[in-house]
């Protein structure tokens, strides 16, 4: 599978709706200090379930575009990440329908909400999970790093780094 | 479970070995359980560029364990054969020459999945299919592809 | 003892202000503590730039945090007046317009005191006076005087 | 006062005696990675008497000339640095001499010996903590910056940050 785009509307510096569509091969994200660069990695590893402590937050309401100098806050982070499908790799999750071309997972956070959804419909936590593993997606693992995260991998100890072997066999 | 370990440890470390001697054009690198058939030890790891002996990982350089490390992200990748790699500025503490090693290598792996980098380093930006800027007014983000 | 504290904690404030704001080219920042007349409670660091209001230090990104932490050290080197200020790759995470911001106000700070830098960045070997190049060949380091 | 040069032998890769001046203003210390520039800093900071857990080494005698892949490793490692004393600052510790156009600081180490110098001979470490106070020069504070350690100056908790400025007053 691939990312075909990532929509992300009111989550961190992304106020308005912003789709980025996602291709082959090598791509670079740039930007000056500060532009936004970092926010689109917590984009994301926030689809993807990932913790507000990971997502340089305290709260998931921090989340939440909070308006900075002038603006007004947004009522709602949301963020929809949509996966590839033509080698129908996600066939199991869909026993009575047709075959989507890509499928999509979603995640919402406002004030005292929070929700995942799996084709636009709510679902729990755990299908998001195993569709990742169905695509060989870890996001707690090594293949998203975060900024300044790289060399903690070595710089764990030794138990720890053992662990890393045992996550992916 | 002990053998799918022990097999999974000697792939990876297969891996890691070939990678640090292509980014560091030489030099000796390992993967090792503390007791070697105890698969609850720690995991050790040695690198040694060229000509050096560094006693401990901590005496490296900064770029030196960046590659390192990342010789070991890419090992876990190889075996694992993930669809994406998404890397926000693991060239930060790179020179030229390394930059464009690691470029040349990332460029190879977006061969076989997806790979998404953010960099400030033109040979890394030199060296992508595609790039996107991201810049901000006012405190909002924007997101607009850029011809390169 | 009190007083000596309040008027030194006063005094670092007043100038990370300052140079936050040259940094950021506006955006405001503080020095306070947690109980403004405890001087047994914590210090808190506020950092906004220009229309940005950061829930934490944390949320400020890579580029920012560098900038914030420099206008901080040079804030407690303009308070000492010490003779001297040696920083190893403090420019690591900054683009091309931050480099040189920061390059030009060590520039200028090695008008009133020694200043030596290791960077990567051409921007900051453009604004110094000397410059040395460290070599390495089969494990053993040497310093050639650069002519710039 | 102010550095005027710096005298490294068989410390890390400096395996022999070499010997740089410095001068006013900014100085740009450059080279590829791994080339000896941290270790040039890590000489400075170990002159100056700081411990062998932040010049990244878990016991002092592995900050001596190892030998790399080829070669035979050093006996010793000495850094000697050379401050400025045009302006009579050290007047206090030369009560019956002449005043020196500079003074010399110097730290030595081997297989089990380890000793510092002021003015070529052997004194205690506190002397050179004196000299150092005199100078205004804290190894230990915000002068120094290793290779990754400016932004820990803000991600200290609030009550640490509290002491640096207790330090400074
Ligand atoms: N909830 C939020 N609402 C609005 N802005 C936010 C929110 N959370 C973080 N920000 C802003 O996002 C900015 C950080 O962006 P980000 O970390 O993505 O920058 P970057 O492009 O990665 O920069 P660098 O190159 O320095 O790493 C901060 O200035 C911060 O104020
Ligand atoms: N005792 C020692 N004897 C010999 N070599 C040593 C010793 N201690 C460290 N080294 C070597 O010094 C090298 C690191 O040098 P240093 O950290 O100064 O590089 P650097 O120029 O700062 O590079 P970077 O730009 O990547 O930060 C390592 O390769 C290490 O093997
Ligand atoms: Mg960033
Ligand atoms: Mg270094």
């Amino acid at each position: 599978t691939k990312i075909n785009r990532v929509e992300i509307s009111g989550f961190k510096s992304f106020q308005r709706k912003t789709v980025i569509p996602f291709f082959d091969g090598l791509t670079a994200i740039v930007g000056e200090n500060g532009s936004g660069k970092s926010n689109l990695f917590d984009a994301i590893s926030f689809v993807m379930g990932r913790r507000s402590s990971s997502l340089r937050a305290e709260r998931l309401e921090q989340l939440i575009f909070n308006g900075g100098e002038h603006l007004s806050p947004s009522s709602m982070a949301e963020v929809t990440l949509y996966l590839d499908n033509s080698n129908g790799l996600f066939t199991p999750f869909f026993p009575d329908d047709d075959q989507p071309r890509e499928i999509s997972l979603g995640r919402r956070i406002a004030k005292g909400y929070a929700s995942y959804q799996f084709m636009d419909k709510n679902c729990p936590r755990e299908m998001i999970d195993r569709i990742l593993e169905t695509a060989k997606i870890d996001p707690d693992g090594h293949q998203l790093i975060a900024q300044g995260n790289l060399t903690q991998v070595i710089e764990k100890n030794p138990q720890r780094r053992r662990e890393i072997i045992d996550e992916i066999c | 479970k002990k053998a799918q370990f022990l097999a999974a440890l000697n792939q990876v470390a297969t891996y890691f070995e070939r990678i640090f001697h292509q980014l560091f054009q030489g030099g000796r690198a390992s993967l090792e359980l503390e007791e070697p058939e105890n698969i609850n030890s720690g995991l050790i790891i040695r690198a040694h560029p060229p000509d050096k002996e560094p006693h401990l990982i901590d005496a490296l350089s900064g770029g030196e364990q960046t590659l390192t490390a990342a010789a070991f992200v890419f090992a876990l990748q190889e075996y694992l054969a993930g669809p994406l790699l998404i890397l926000d500025e693991i060239d930060a503490t790179l020179d030229k020459t390394n930059s464009n090693k690691l470029a040349k290598l990332l460029q190879g792996y977006g061969d076989h999945c997806q790979v998404i980098v953010v960099s400030h380093n033109e040979e890394m930006i030199r060296h992508a299919k595609r790039a996107y800027g991201v810049t901000m007014r006012k405190g909002i983000s924007k997101v607009l592809s850029l011809e390169l």
